[in-house]
């Protein structure tokens, strides 16, 4: 089913955020391998910021994704 | 806290920066001030020493530029990302940039470039993000006042460079308090449209039925205009209003927004004189009163009348048999009361009139 726009838009801003400040490989990798990738990077931001971490975009992610912060990457180089 | 791979640091104490422009939301003498006391916070607590220049190259270089400012790591116009640094390093190492189509500021109105810098320095000399939230180094912005280093960013910096051989006085905030320490205390526990707030020290946790894990926010991120330390709260639904209690004062919040012609001093409620502090309060919906708890007394304010019932204070000993100690904080939900005191909270019925239950002041935090 496709999702409803609002989705998609926080979806775009999860993937951005997640390669920007969690190393979340950019382009496209297949659907199945992209979507293990990008629960993992969710986890691992959830797990960071201390919130119950379910790989799933809820609220409280979504909520934290939107708020004004550094630059600068969480995790790695 | 963390540190950046390969722990990288300067390798020289002396290190040297340069403001290569300036924002034209703040004079110019502002942004200098703000750059400076920035490095200072960093430098009262390590043998660090800055050395301003005002050619060539230094260090750290910090400017202000907007989306693809030259280093391919573009801003993204206002709020989301309000700055970027460098760690430590030849070329581009320690360099800060600030997105200028923030509005900056010196006050909390917008974004505050003191605290910016100082977070961005930290960067600059070392430090990574810190999953703290009373940190400086935690990733997301929130405005503070005071000391902006806690405990946590202390201990990172020092881990680089040591500590300042001839170190000021300076008063780091606590860390955030762990929801599962087995001696968690509470300062004050209320209801918000639905969900539960708990106070305690500069933070509160906010408990909702669908979000099973409490989250951890500092208070002043939320309400700027209440102080960082809350004795006592309540809310009364039917005004749709959170009752904050802090020393001899308290402000009436609706929602986010505290109610006109708040704070108030807390005698406005009838209270005597030499009251100086609340320690609890609840609200009993199912008589429309308040009980207000100083010491081993409680008072009982009609909400409707707004006016302090006769015959107070009573003993909390007597009127609540098995309650023979302060209390902390207080909650009520469908004819039970909650006490709590310390790291125990006290489960009292009011029809049988005793206390049926004892558990540990956070298990309503799921510990």
């Amino acid at each position: 089913v496709p999702l409803p726009s609002e989705d998609k838009d926080d979806l775009l801003l999860a993937e951005k955020y997640l390669r920007r400040f969690y190393g979340l490989p950019a382009g496209l990798q297949g659907r199945q391998r992209s979507s293990v990738a990008f629960q993992s990077k969710i986890k691992e931001m959830q797990k960071f910021f201390k919130l119950k971490v379910t790989g799933n975009l809820d609220d409280n992610t979504l909520d934290l994704m939107k708020q004004a912060r550094c630059g600068v990457p969480d995790i790695g180089e | 806290y963390n540190h950046f791979p390969r722990n990288l640091k300067w390798q020289n104490n002396e290190v040297t920066f340069r403001i290569l422009n300036y924002t034209p939301d703040l004079k110019k003498t502002d942004v200098d001030r703000a750059v400076r006391n920035a490095l200072n916070v960093w430098s009262d607590v390590t043998p660090l020493t800055f050395k301003k220049l005002h050619q060539g190259n230094a260090d750290i270089m910090i400017s202000f530029g907007s989306k693809e400012h030259g280093d391919y790591n573009p801003f993204d116009g206002p709020n989301g990302l309000l700055a970027h640094a460098y760690p430590p390093g030849q070329g581009i190492g320690g360099d800060t940039h600030f997105d200028e189509d923030e509005h900056w500021t010196k006050d909390s109105s917008a974004y505050n470039l003191f605290i910016v810098a100082a977070h961005e320095l930290g960067h600059a000399l070392g430090m990574s993000h810190s999953a703290d939230p009373g940190a400086l180094m935690y990733p997301v912005y929130s405005y503070t006042t005071g000391y902006p280093l806690a405990e946590d960013d202390i201990e990172g910096i020092q881990a680089l460079y040591g500590p300042n051989p001839n170190p000021r006085k300076v008063k780091p905030k606590p860390d955030a308090p762990n929801k599962c320490d087995p001696m968690l205390s509470f300062d004050a526990v209320t209801e918000l449209r639905g969900e539960t707030i708990i106070f305690k020290d500069r933070f509160y946790w906010r408990l909702h039925p669908q979000m099973p894990e409490p989250e951890q926010t500092l208070i002043k991120s939320t309400w700027p205009s209440i102080p960082n330390k809350v004795d006592a709260a309540y809310e009364n639904p039917e005004k749709d209003v959170v009752m904050i209690f802090s020393g001899i004062r308290m402000w009436a919040l609706n929602g986010y927004n505290l109610v006109d012609g708040y704070p108030k001093y807390i005698h406005k409620l009838g209270l005597p004189k030499k009251i100086r502090k609340i320690d609890a309060s609840v609200y009993i919906r199912d008589t429309g009163k308040t009980l207000l708890f100083t010491d081993e007394d409680y008072w009982s304010y009609d909400e409707a009348t707004g006016t302090m019932d006769s015959g107070y204070p009573r003993s909390i000993e007597e009127d609540f048999p098995g309650m023979d100690d302060e209390i902390d904080a207080a909650s009520y939900h469908y004819g039970y009361l909650y006490f709590f005191h310390e790291h125990m909270q006290y489960e009292y019925s009011y029809t049988s009139r005793k206390v049926i239950r004892i558990m540990r002041t956070n298990s309503i935090l799921n510990c």
